[in-house]
């Protein structure tokens, strides 16, 4: 009898009790294919992804879009006032976020957002470490590791010589994004608890 | 359920939106 889906992905995060859980299941997707379709596209225009096999493309992308996600919607995210932007564009507070039975991931959420965005990265800077998020050549099911290690660093070797370009007296903050990838990698885990325990219980 | 992803239908929309590029590698 879950009332509440507390994603930002969704409209609201209101659920029609009289609903059955697959609908409910089917809204949910509606709403955030469209963000999904959007980090496919981002993508393909990194240079050398198309380049990995299909079968590469599909995995990093499956196992990383929540985590680009992320990334691209910490706007959504209002450090200050505390509040969460849904798809409608309606912001809910922490607080009954909280009361709808929003927990660690909500507080995990809020506290990356707020690290990520004190580092100013430039649009430039947030893309290419975008891109670096998603080329994670640990991620599962690989077939072709050396190709996604190899396409990693040249991307993580250019995310460097960006900062060290714009930030000369800030190379700490090449170090700190680095160090953001295993926050994404909790945050991707605690999500998918989440996801788990909705699909058993929607 | 060990594959939220593929739950999800993630992998579905993944493979629709990059078709155009798997088809133009196949050319």
């Amino acid at each position: 009898n879950r009332m509440h889906l507390v994603c930002p992905m969704n409209t609201s995060p209101y659920v029609d009790p009289q609903k059955s859980g697959h609908s409910i299941w089917e809204e949910f997707s509606m709403s955030f294919t469209p963000a999904v379709r959007e980090v496919v596209e981002f993508a393909k225009r990194i240079p050398g992804f198309k380049d990995l096999s299909q079968h590469d493309q599909v995995s990093l992308l499956k196992a990383g879009t929540f985590e680009v996600l992320v990334v691209r919607f910490t706007s959504l995210f209002d450090v200050k006032e505390r509040t969460v932007t849904f798809l409608s564009g309606r912001k809910y507070s922490v607080e009954v976020l909280r009361s709808m039975g929003a927990g660690d991931l909500l507080n995990s959420m809020f506290d990356f957002t707020e690290k990520l965005q004190a580092l100013n990265l430039s649009e430039e800077e947030m893309s290419l470490f975008t891109a670096v998020v998603l080329v994670s050549a640990d991620r599962s099911g690989l077939e072709n590791v050396n190709s996604v290690e190899a396409l990693q660093e040249t991307l993580i070797r250019a995310l460097r010589s960006l900062i060290t370009k714009n930030h000369p007296n800030e190379i700490a903050i090449f170090t700190k994004l680095l160090l953001k990838l295993p926050d994404l990698r909790s945050l991707n885990n605690m999500h998918s608890e989440q996801l788990l325990a909705f699909k058993v219980h929607p | 359920f060990s594959d939220p992803a593929s739950n999800l239908g993630l992998e579905d929309i993944i493979r629709k939106a990059l078709m155009g590029n798997m088809e133009e590698k196949q050319e």
